[in-house]
């Protein structure tokens, strides 16, 4: 069996230049906190905004 | 022979190679051409069943023909595995493991399926397993409390259940990609969503809530020719056919005095915490509009998705990964494959085809949606919140065809689910309030 999640969440902003480029040079938004293929546990994150 | 080999004078000359593969080519494209004329006149006999289905008088005794069966592309594995009687091989593998287990052989028993699957027995919330009568019941175990601690960021979403992330991403143009790949649409995994401003001229269906006095009806051309109503209220159906609970497979004829109110309300009424928590984490965020509606800014968010691949030893309960509002729910009775990640490599759209239960809603950045796909070993889904909801029987798929046959007879296109809304169990949040981590249902066996 399997659970799809489908859900709306916010965009990252793009850094301006002279930010420090971390997290992909995206600022806020929608972070993923796992990976493919990863084993997850009921109430461990699997992402956050 | 050796004489006869050495006299015998060898003479050699070219084989006219071209030939040879000018003749395998010929037949190759002959081949070709063949399966592409047989599978042309097999699209054209389907659409003449179906137009005739359309004009009612289906061919033989004037029924329309039954909605076409599912006949996935794929590998040999898929063609084999779409030949089979998928549900009622399920349903017997429910039925087995709803036999009693002998007292003595329990322990071994659920010891020897712990070992096989991976089964962490100290997480068990019964210490002796005696108390579990059958492997069904084991395999819907819950857990002991304080085994599966909440991630503390607030704002994280959880993970509804145990397994493995098989696929995540952003959903580009409507599609999801599924492994490797593949990918298949939104509508078909989530349904259509109704149109929310008339497209062509032809407002959006009239939407019914689900309840006591107002049993759902198939809609009249005069109510679908009045907008006014589509804005004051609920979702029920995209083709016009609304249903109350209790009816949901009886099909819309028979919906007049259902006693939806009261069983909805027995079944739906969520805690009252919850509610309070859900509204306060709405309020923060834009999870105020009705999950059809665009958001203020599209540029602002976006859509993702995520597939959590539960495999047979894991616990298979899910909870709520965050505070949300189910606004409604979409039963689509499809086959049941198996969800191995195998299959999700080689079956094409497979989320589409199977049996699922679909929840749509609202949480405080918009839209949310929770999607349970049913497999041929766990054919039941189980929403605690829903007690009319019946997966993988032989009712849903009677109403199915029904609803299809229904469909056709009209002449439109059949959406493929039965729809059902939650408006009565909060009227302040128009929908069922969960809070994050609440046990919302689970996958049971057969």
């Amino acid at each position: 069996s399997s659970i799809v999640l489908v859900f709306e969440a916010p965009k990252g902003r793009r850094k301006s230049f002279d930010e420090r480029w971390e997290d992909g040079g995206v600022q806020g938004g929608w972070r993923w906190g796992v990976e493919k293929g990863q084993r997850i546990k009921y109430g461990e994150a699997i992402g956050w905004v | 022979l050796r004489t006869a080999l050495r006299k015998t004078k060898v003479v050699w000359y070219p084989i006219p190679v071209g030939l040879g593969i000018g003749f395998l080519g010929f037949a190759q494209l002959y081949r070709v051409r063949q399966r592409e004329k047989a599978r042309q006149e097999e699209q054209e006999e389907d659409d003449r069943a179906v137009s005739a289905g359309a004009n009612g008088d289906g061919g033989e005794g004037g029924r329309p023909k039954r909605r076409k069966r599912i006949r996935p592309t794929g590998p040999w594995q898929v063609q084999v595995m779409s030949t089979l009687p998928l549900k009622a091989v399920s349903r017997i593998w429910g039925r087995f493991n709803e036999l009693e287990i002998p007292y003595y052989l329990r322990v071994p028993g659920f010891k020897l399926y712990s070992w096989i699957f991976g089964v962490n027995l100290s997480e068990v919330a019964e210490n002796d397993l005696h108390v579990y009568p059958n492997l069904a019941s084991f395999f819907y175990r819950t857990l002991k409390p304080g085994v599966r601690p909440l991630a503390s960021n607030p704002n994280a979403l959880l993970s509804p259940a145990d397994g493995r992330i098989l696929q995540y991403g952003t959903i580009e143009r409507g599609e999801v990609e599924q492994v490797k790949g593949m990918t298949y649409s939104l509508d078909a995994l989530l349904g259509t969503a109704p149109p929310t401003s008339s497209a062509n001229g032809v407002p959006p269906p009239k939407m019914v809530p689900v309840d006591g006095e107002s049993s759902g009806r198939a809609q009249t051309p005069s109510e679908a020719a009045d907008p006014k109503s589509a804005e004051d209220s609920e979702f029920a159906n995209v083709n016009g056919i609304s249903y109350t609970l209790p009816n949901l497979f009886s099909g819309p004829e028979s919906q007049h005095g259902a006693p939806a109110a009261s069983s909805m309300d027995a079944s739906t009424t969520p805690k009252s915490a919850s509610e309070a928590e859900v509204r306060a984490d709405l309020a923060l965020g834009d999870g105020s509009r009705p999950w059809y509606a665009p958001a203020k800014e599209k540029s602002q968010t976006a859509l993702f998705y995520v597939v959590v691949y539960l495999a047979p030893g894991d616990y298979h309960r899910f909870h709520s990964p965050t505070s949300w509002v189910v606004e409604k729910r979409r039963h689509f009775a499809g086959e049941l494959y198996s969800v191995s990640p195998y299959l999700q490599r080689t079956l094409p759209g497979l989320f589409t085809l199977n049996e699922r239960v679909v929840l749509l809603g609202r949480w405080r950045w918009g839209f949310f949606s929770f999607t349970p796909v049913g497999a041929t070993n766990v054919g039941s889904i189980k929403i605690n919140f829903d007690s009319e909801l019946r997966t993988n029987s032989l009712t849903t798929d009677t109403a199915a065809d029904r609803a299809a046959e229904q469909a056709a007879e009209r002449g439109e296109p059949y959406s493929g689910y039965a729809e059902a809304t939650y408006q009565q169990a909060s009227r302040i949040l128009g929908g069922h309030a969960l809070r994050r981590g609440e046990e919302m249902g689970g996958f049971q066996l057969g």
